[in-house]
């Protein structure tokens, strides 16, 4: 997180808002709940109150503003600067401004009203633009249906106010750091010759021809996918990913999501109703054969037959010697197989079924 | 090669507003087109990229226009 330059602060908890207009693009009821909502964000992790008046100067003055609005930072029409909003300090300060160029909506269009306030009255208690992707206070503008303050935001606003006494606190989601030796993964797959590895709402990729692990969202690629995935499988002579939640699946072919999808895991594959979800799968591209790890067992999947081969599920700890009883991950690259469990990982032979290395969960990202 | 297009011009043109309007870049003409090592563009966009986290290299590539193009809360504004 990044504070205000100079560490500018509201002295007093209890501060007053006013939403001075209205946006004609949402109902009145709408942009108050939204603004509400935003502020409560604030408001569950400090001591700081929020009241809303309906006359005179409030501490924060809300407004929808089009192009030259007379402050030092005119709106630039649609798209673009979406809002900014004042730091702490009394006339102007703490002030909101919304772009009414802008469409704003209370759904996945853009742009949601309740994100965007989140974020500017970030600004307006004194916090500045953080460089975690997964913070409410990263500068661009993204929006996957949820809208939560990210540790980063919690680590940030408290350093200013503190903490609040509200013995609730809400679960602040933690931005996975590729070299966080703590790091461990929902599942893991490769994809067109790179990897990926996904981990609540984020994957992270690498790819040989650059250095640097790229953290994203799991929607930048594929919007309709639900976050914490568990597991993922790329069947490459369909260039197909299959990505795996609970009963159901989904399969994609680049960014594309195949119509049709999500389906469950017991018609298309065979699974009893006693499996109610995978924690991890991978497919051998010359045998055609994918392994479904379940708890202590496997499963094997026949992908030119598409049916499952007899004689399973099968103890993992009986054919894959040193693994155990449950799998995170599992991708296959240059023939060995790689199992991740928690912040451990372990190459295997599939041939002469014997571990070769331990590694830790997070060897791939040149830490 | 082609010929500079439309596109790139208008690219140019967004690179440059975009600093201005986040790196306090200075407007003093057409200081992309004619960019050093060491000009003031470059010092700006390689500590934009290394904010996004993009590969630093101080040049408006393809990644680093896709980024500027996203939209975004503008300067969070001095009160002063």
């Amino acid at each position: 997180f990044v504070l205000t330059d100079g560490n500018p602060r509201w002295e007093k908890t209890h501060l007053t808002y006013r939403i001075e207009n209205y946006t004609p693009d949402l109902p009145q009821a709408d942009v108050d709940s939204a603004i509400e909502k935003a502020f409560q964000l604030w408001s569950d992790v400090t001591p700081l109150k929020f009241t809303k008046v309906f006359e005179d100067q409030a501490d924060i003055m809300i407004s929808f503003v089009w192009g030259d609005h007379r402050d030092n930072s005119p709106f630039d029409g649609p798209g673009g600067n979406l809002a900014h909003a004042f730091q702490p300090g009394p006339g102007i300060g703490g002030d909101v401004h919304f772009d009414e160029d802008e469409g704003w909506t209370n759904n996945l269009r853009n742009y949601n009203l309740y994100r965007v306030a989140a974020h500017e009255l970030g600004h307006s208690l004194g916090l500045s633009h953080s460089t975690d992707i997964g913070a409410l206070m990263y500068p661009n503008y993204f929006f996957t249906g949820d809208v939560q303050l990210s540790q980063d935001d919690v680590n940030g606003i408290q350093a200013i106010y503190g903490p609040s006494s509200n013995p609730n606190k809400p679960i602040a989601p933690q931005t996975p750091q590729a070299c966080d030796s703590k790091l461990t993964f929902d599942a893991i797959t490769t994809i067109r010759g790179e990897v990926m590895f996904f981990k609540d709402k984020f994957y992270m990729r690498i790819n040989p021809f650059y250095p640097e692990v790229e953290l994203n969202f799991i929607s930048v690629f594929w919007p309709h996918l639900p976050n914490t995935l568990e597991a993922a499988y790329e069947v490459a002579n369909r260039d197909e990913i299959r990505f795996f939640k609970g009963s159901k699946y989904w399969a994609a072919r680049g960014q594309n999501v195949l119509r049709g999808y999500p389906k469950d895991i017991y018609t298309s594959f065979g699974f009893p109703k006693t499996v109610k979800n995978i924690d991890a799968a991978v497919s051998e591209e010359d045998t055609g054969k994918t392994y479904f790890f379940v708890a202590n067992k496997y499963w094997r999947y026949d992908e030119y037959k598409r049916s499952m081969d007899a004689g399973y599920p099968k103890i993992i700890a009986h054919d894959f010697p040193g693994i155990g009883h449950k799998v995170d991950a599992v991708f296959k690259k240059d023939g060995f197989f790689y199992f991740f469990q928690g912040t451990r990982q372990y190459k295997y032979d599939p041939k002469n079924r014997r571990i070769l290395t331990l590694l830790k969960a997070n060897s791939w990202f040149n830490c | 090669f082609p010929a500079a297009s439309k596109t790139q011009e208008q690219d140019v043109e967004m690179v440059q507003k975009y600093l201005e309007n986040y790196y306090n870049l200075k407007n003093d003409g057409d200081q992309i087109e004619r960019q050093k090592k060491s000009s003031p563009v470059v010092e700006k966009l390689k500590q934009m990229q290394e904010f996004f986290g993009l590969k630093i290299t101080g040049k408006p590539d393809a990644e680093t226009l896709n980024v500027m193009k996203q939209p975004r809360c503008g300067v969070p504004d001095m009160a002063q």
